[in-house]
């Protein structure tokens, strides 16, 4: 079966949109086929895979709405072996629509599980999550076997780690016993700035290994890709960044195979 | 009447709590009483302007759910003029809370206009909105006279700024006839990127006049003033992004005067 990863962190900005996409594209160009379902009212996965809001035939609202099968709603991404489930504004409504269905935490889970067919398709299914612990989120966490946190290292970013953690053992007792954090990603790290190494070390010094080794440093290359509708492995396959989300992907896939 | 402006952006990380935060203490400086209140979940600008998660006796959720009158809810801060009405995680629930209540659009106002006495205290009041076009964000839109928007210089920031602007056209037509845009100001503007210089002139194009002249820098002080519970105006008062604030305060009371 797939394993699903939830690339969640209610703070605003930290970089998941970024990671999903790259992380992504990094998994299929090593022979895996990798799924990304855009669960961000934004959108801004699709737009940055090059699947602008004219191009959506379906997305996942429809998706979870029980409008089409989630093996109709796939489309093409420019890497091969990694596609893409897209958003929809609609998304914004989901939390008031569902507010009063019993099983609104599962509905996402129910979806992928009863779809056999994706079980033979793929070997990762990444969910981009929007900045919030909103009901969005928690269907990623209870779908998922894991979240990966990116980390800007910033103050207010460090601030929010300890909910992000808290939510996610609600839903381990709750909702999904084998969720764990598959670990924290520090991005747009900069070697320069004081403040980017005193969250580099508060962050290790307190979560140790759950924290990557890989740091995904600031570079322009990777805030320029999306406006091109590419990864940034695609668009500059030689820029730091990159090479950074390529060792991101070795480092994960090394754990999983430990 | 205080006016008051909601700083406001569904995209993450595009320096909400820093704009206000900064805009608030700026204000003060110049003599008018202000108050900031706190809408988002995470409390960034609770914690920014040194009111920790321990120190709020009460927050605005207290406030809106009637525990508390507004006026007894203020905090005092390290900018004299400057008071906060903090946040609370409890407000993430806010949304499936009241997503059966009929004039749930309409709590915020309503407890701003009841008090007579915040009229009389007040020149401003800014909202500090999460990342996202929910319930509170909405509430803010309603009881506010204006929305302020920061802008990254990136390219997924520029995307979504007309949903933002069109959510906002909603709030005219259903709940808020007032209701219209302060302006758009540019925050993490680098001079030497091309993405920024592509994104100021994409914004200034489409927008004109409701772009601020004023440009925020990308300023590490900026960033390195919340861990110490100082708006930057007092962690580095002669700072290029503290400048820019009050720059911003200037060209934003001037519009008010004319
Ligand atoms: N390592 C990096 N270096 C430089 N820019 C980056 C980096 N990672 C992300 N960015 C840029 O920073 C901005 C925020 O990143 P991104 O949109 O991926 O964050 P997010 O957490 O998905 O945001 P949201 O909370 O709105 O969903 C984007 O404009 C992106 O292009
Ligand atoms: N002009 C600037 N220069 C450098 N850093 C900045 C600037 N403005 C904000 N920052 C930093 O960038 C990060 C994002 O800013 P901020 O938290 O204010 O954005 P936000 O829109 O309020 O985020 P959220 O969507 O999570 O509420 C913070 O760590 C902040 O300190
Ligand atoms: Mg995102
Ligand atoms: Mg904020």
């Amino acid at each position: 079966r797939p394993r699903m990863i939830a690339v969640a962190n209610q703070k605003g900005g930290v970089g998941k949109t970024t990671t999903a996409i790259n992380l992504g594209a990094a998994f299929a160009e090593r022979g895996y086929e990798t799924l990304l379902i855009d669960l961000d009212p934004q959108g801004n996965a699709s737009t940055g895979l090059g699947c602008d809001v004219t191009d959506r035939t379906f997305t996942i609202h429809d998706v979870i709405s029980g409008e089409v099968s989630l093996l109709d709603s796939f489309c093409e991404t420019s890497q091969q072996r990694l596609r893409l489930v897209p958003a929809s504004h609609k998304l914004s409504s989901f939390e008031m629509a569902l507010a009063n269905q019993e099983d609104r935490l599962n509905l996402l889970k129910d979806i992928l599980f009863e779809d056999n067919n994706l079980h033979d398709e793929f070997s990762y299914v990444l969910f981009d999550c929007p900045p919030a612990l909103n009901l969005l989120t928690l269907n990623a966490m209870v779908a998922a076997h894991s979240v990966l946190a990116p980390l800007q290292a910033e103050f207010f970013a460090l601030q929010g780690l300890s909910q992000l953690i808290s939510s996610m053992r609600q839903v381990r007792q709750s909702a999904n016993p084998h969720i764990h954090l598959e670990g924290v990603v520090l991005t747009m790290f900069d070697r320069r700035n004081n403040l980017s190494r005193q969250v580099e070390s508060d962050a290790r010094q307190n979560l140790q290994q759950l924290v990557f080794k890989t740091v995904i440093p600031r570079a322009v290359r990777l805030s320029e890709a999306p406006s091109h509708g590419l990864p940034a492995l695609h668009y500059d396959t030689r820029s730091a960044g990159s090479t950074a989300y390529r060792e991101l992907a070795d480092e994960i896939l090394r754990n999983h195979t430990k």
